[in-house]
């Protein structure tokens, strides 16, 4: 779903 | 990457330096926090444990690496070589009671219970409430010099940027995450009255007043 986990921010 | 996200990472970036040009060249790191310089090196300490073992892009790992070492250095600046110019009568919030709810928060509220999980989520919830020590100073003290002023706007800046990258992503229904949306407009929503201020007063020359 959209709030699927992705940590590619800072 | 997109515009929003880029600006929100350089505000990041232009505050650290701001600061970190302000403690230097006036060799004096009075007027700020060293209580919210340790949260945020705290912060940067349990978000980016990641730097070692996973690589998401080279800017991602550069700006990781800059922030953990501009954070410790002011920190070193801060409690070492200016420590006779911080004004510790002034920066006196109680950051176990910011430090202890972000843990118990992040045990309670998290995507998956995994130690680096756990430290990324209590990073997020330290970061939105990190500031709280240097706007208390600021009211205390009654008023902050202009580069101050400008510091605490590029920083809050930068969460605020984040909310419009969010925004975006959201639009792109790209994958989003609802702990670091949520800690991010509390985040903004704390340096309010500061921005009105700013808006109002610094950029008309006028010195920045905090009502105490």
């Amino acid at each position: 779903g959209v709030f699927d986990v992705v940590k590619d921010e800072l | 990457m997109n515009i929003f996200r880029l600006l929100g990472d350089l505000s990041h970036l232009l505050a650290i330096i701001i600061l970190l040009l302000k403690i230097w060249n006036s060799r004096s790191c009075a007027g700020i926090s060293g209580r919210s310089q340790f949260l945020f090196a705290i912060v940067f300490t349990a978000r980016y444990l990641d730097l070692f073992f996973t690589f998401i892009s080279l800017y991602n790992t550069v700006m990781k690496i800059v922030f953990l070492a501009t954070s410790y250095g002011t920190l070193y600046l801060m409690y070492i070589k200016f420590k006779a110019t911080y004004d510790s009568n002034h920066d006196t919030f109680r950051i176990e009671f910011l430090i202890l709810p972000a843990i118990a928060l992040a045990l309670l509220i998290n995507e998956e219970f995994t130690v680096i999980e756990i430290l990324w989520t209590f990073s997020i919830y330290l970061e939105s409430v990190a500031i709280l020590p240097q706007l208390f100073m600021v009211s205390k003290t009654g008023e902050a010099e202009s580069i101050t002023s400008h510091y605490l706007f590029a920083l809050g800046s930068y969460r605020a940027l984040y909310i419009l990258n969010w925004i975006y992503r959201w639009f792109l229904t790209e994958k989003l995450n609802a702990i670091a949306i949520v800690a991010g407009i509390v985040q903004t929503i704390l340096y309010c009255d500061f921005f009105y201020l700013y808006l109002t007063k610094v950029l008309k020359g006028k010195k920045l007043q905090l009502p105490a």
